[in-house]
């Protein structure tokens, strides 16, 4: 692992109390394969590396630790820095209902994780409301009403319904039944589809979300960039879910998708139940990514 | 001549990281650029405007053999479709399908995902709008027991082609991945030979863990080859290229989109093209 590689580098270029600029540049290059292979996106690892080159050149080496250590410390410390606060507060709106709206790539996990919000508020004593506003992939509808009844959360959508229609239904609903939060579905769609995209912003007209969540997938690679780019400048994002962390890909997407949007992992989803949903804890983030 | 580009460390970093955007993985993409270094140093290539095609044609090379078609000329030839959650097995099941019908071939659907909330809606849903039965049982049944009923069924009508869609499963998930052996196995005893194909769908906005993916599922059921969907994106699914040079592993399908018919064969011409423009 990292660790390993690092005493190795140190050892071999003679320990001494500090780090210098040379032995932390070789230290980095270690870095900087590590986070590749944990699919953070090059451009994200040069910006990053330069970070902890200037954060880690000239340290005293703490006495407790070796200089291979203190490296992974500096690394390890500014990832978790980086990858922020745990997001995971989605602040309720002035006036209710608070509305929350899932987009996202296509398989990324959005469905499941509408009905597990769905469920995590109804454990917290709320009473929150479903849209199923994906009318295209077939029996995605079914998929939602099923998870609802599950749960005891009501779900809006019928069958030819257009998505818009069910979005604005779903609000009124809420609003009559004093239901909150509402937690609206979307179809899964690519960032580079201009007539999906602009459905997105029309729904965002038209029931004005106060949390738009980007939902990405932990396994996602060097692409993570642009998706995250693309979807956050054709609809605006608040906040971000990342899912199927119950795997073993290193999830370096997370840290794309930050870098890129700026914007707070507000929870993780760690399996393909509805309780499986987590506050994004970012120093765990961080050791995994580092492997 | 003189506006021409030097062979210089900024070229060789841009061309690396060119692999690397691309998901081929820093030591691959390192690998290709020291392959592409040692034909500078022999001479073989003196121009900046000979390396991308020096790219290609390695990546071609890697490649090629790696096109295959399905296997299908059995009766019932059987597919098992299989991988991660959320890849788009159920939908190439149902393009797949589609498509072989399209083309004068009787096809059977089995439904073997009893356990995500309305997947079997989903399958039945495709199979009513492509014309193709889809064999199923109650949701929460024993995927091992719809799929015994579709062997039997594809056998005893003769049919030309088994498509067996399975639950996205995470490879780090031993339960999971017992069961899909088991799944294998039931198809086999009912059917020496079978399945004729058992096909990974990859999606192809996977990093490093694709590889992961492919290796975890080929120990435990013997893949015949790998489905690498979602290329209508931007993703390039440059993993697959450790998956091929790793593990012999042929691609024989792409997914290029969510209708009936974006599914095609794997051309690694084209593929290689999208890589390294
Ligand atoms: N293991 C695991 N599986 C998950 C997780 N989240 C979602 N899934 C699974 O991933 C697959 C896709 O989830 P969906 O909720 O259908 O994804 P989606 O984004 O709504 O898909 P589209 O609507 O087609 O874009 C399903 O098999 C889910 O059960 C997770 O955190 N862990
Ligand atoms: N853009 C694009 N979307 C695809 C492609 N293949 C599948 N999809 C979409 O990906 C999403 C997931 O597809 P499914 O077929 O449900 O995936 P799955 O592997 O069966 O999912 P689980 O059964 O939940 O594991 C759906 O929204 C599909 O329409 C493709 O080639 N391109
Ligand atoms: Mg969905
Ligand atoms: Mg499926």
């Amino acid at each position: 692992n990292l660790s390993t590689r690092l005493q190795t580098i140190f050892d071999r270029l003679g320990g001494r109390g500090r780090l210098t600029e040379e032995n932390v540049q070789e230290a980095l290059r270690e870095v900087r394969v590590a986070l590749l292979e944990a699919d953070v996106n090059f451009k994200v690892v040069r910006t990053f590396v330069e970070r902890v080159l200037a954060r880690a050149v000239g340290q005293d080496v703490l006495k407790s630790l070796t200089p291979a250590q203190q490296v992974v410390k500096v690394v390890h410390d500014e990832l978790v820095e980086l990858l922020g606060g745990s997001g995971h507060r989605l602040a309720p709106a002035p006036h209710p209902p608070t509305v929350i709206m899932l987009i996202g790539l296509q398989g990324s996990g959005k469905t499941t994780t509408a009905a597990k919000l769905a469920r995590h508020y109804t454990t917290q004593g709320q009473h929150p409301i479903l849209a199923a506003a994906d009318t295209y992939r077939p029996a995605a509808q079914d998929q939602l009403q099923t998870l609802g009844a599950e749960l005891g959360v009501p779900v809006v959508g019928a069958p030819g319904e257009a998505p818009l229609a069910i979005c604005r239904r779903a609000r009124e609903e809420a609003a009559a039944r004093g239901l909150t939060p509402l937690i609206l579905d979307t179809a899964g769609r690519l960032h580079i589809d201009e007539p999906m995209l602009e459905e997105l912003r029309a729904i965002r007209r038209e029931v004005a979300p106060h949390h738009v969540l980007l939902v990405v997938d932990a396994m996602t690679g060097q692409d993570a960039v642009n998706v995250a780019e693309r979807f956050n400048r054709a609809v605006g994002i608040d906040a971000v879910v990342l899912t199927k962390l119950d795997g073993d890909a290193r999830g370096g997407a997370a840290l794309s998708v930050r870098s890129v949007t700026g914007r707070p992992i507000a929870f993780v989803g760690t399996g393909e139940k509805t309780d499986a949903l987590e506050p994004f804890h970012p120093d765990r983030l961080a050791s995994r990514i580092l492997g | 001549l003189a506006s021409e580009r030097p062979i210089d460390d900024a070229l060789w970093e841009e061309l690396e990281e060119l692999l690397i955007a691309a998901d081929l993985g820093a030591a691959l993409a390192a690998d290709f650029a020291n392959r592409a270094r040692e034909e500078v140093m022999f001479g073989t290539v003196t121009r900046a405007a000979e390396l991308r095609p020096l790219f290609r044609r390695f990546l071609l090379d890697a490649l090629a053999p790696a096109a295959q078609p399905l296997d299908l000329d059995h009766r019932p030839a059987v597919v098992l479709m299989l991988g991660v959650n959320g890849s788009g097995k159920t939908t190439t099941c149902a393009k797949l399908a589609a498509q072989l019908r399209a083309g004068g071939k009787s096809v059977l659907l089995a439904a073997a995902d009893t356990f995500r909330a309305a997947a079997i809606e989903q399958l039945q849903r495709w199979g009513e709008r492509i014309g193709v039965e889809v064999v199923h049982q109650a949701a929460g049944s024993d995927p091992a027991a719809v799929v015994f009923d579709a062997v039997k069924a594809a056998a005893a009508r003769s049919l030309d082609v088994l498509i067996v869609d399975t639950a996205g499963r995470l490879h780090t998930k031993s339960n999971l991945m017992d069961e899909l052996a088991k799944l294998r196995r039931v198809i086999a005893r009912q059917l020496p030979g079978a399945p004729h194909e058992a096909l990974m769908v990859l999606d192809a906005t996977t990093g490093q863990n694709g590889f992961a993916q492919a290796r975890v599922f080929h120990e435990a059921i013997a893949l015949t080859g790998v489905c690498l969907t979602k290329l209508d994106g931007t993703a390039r699914g440059g993993i697959v290229v450790r998956i091929v040079r790793e593990l012999t592993l042929p691609i024989k399908l792409i997914g290029v989109g969510e209708r009936l018919e974006d599914l095609q064969a794997f051309d690694p011409a084209a593929f290689v093209d999208a890589l390294v423009p």
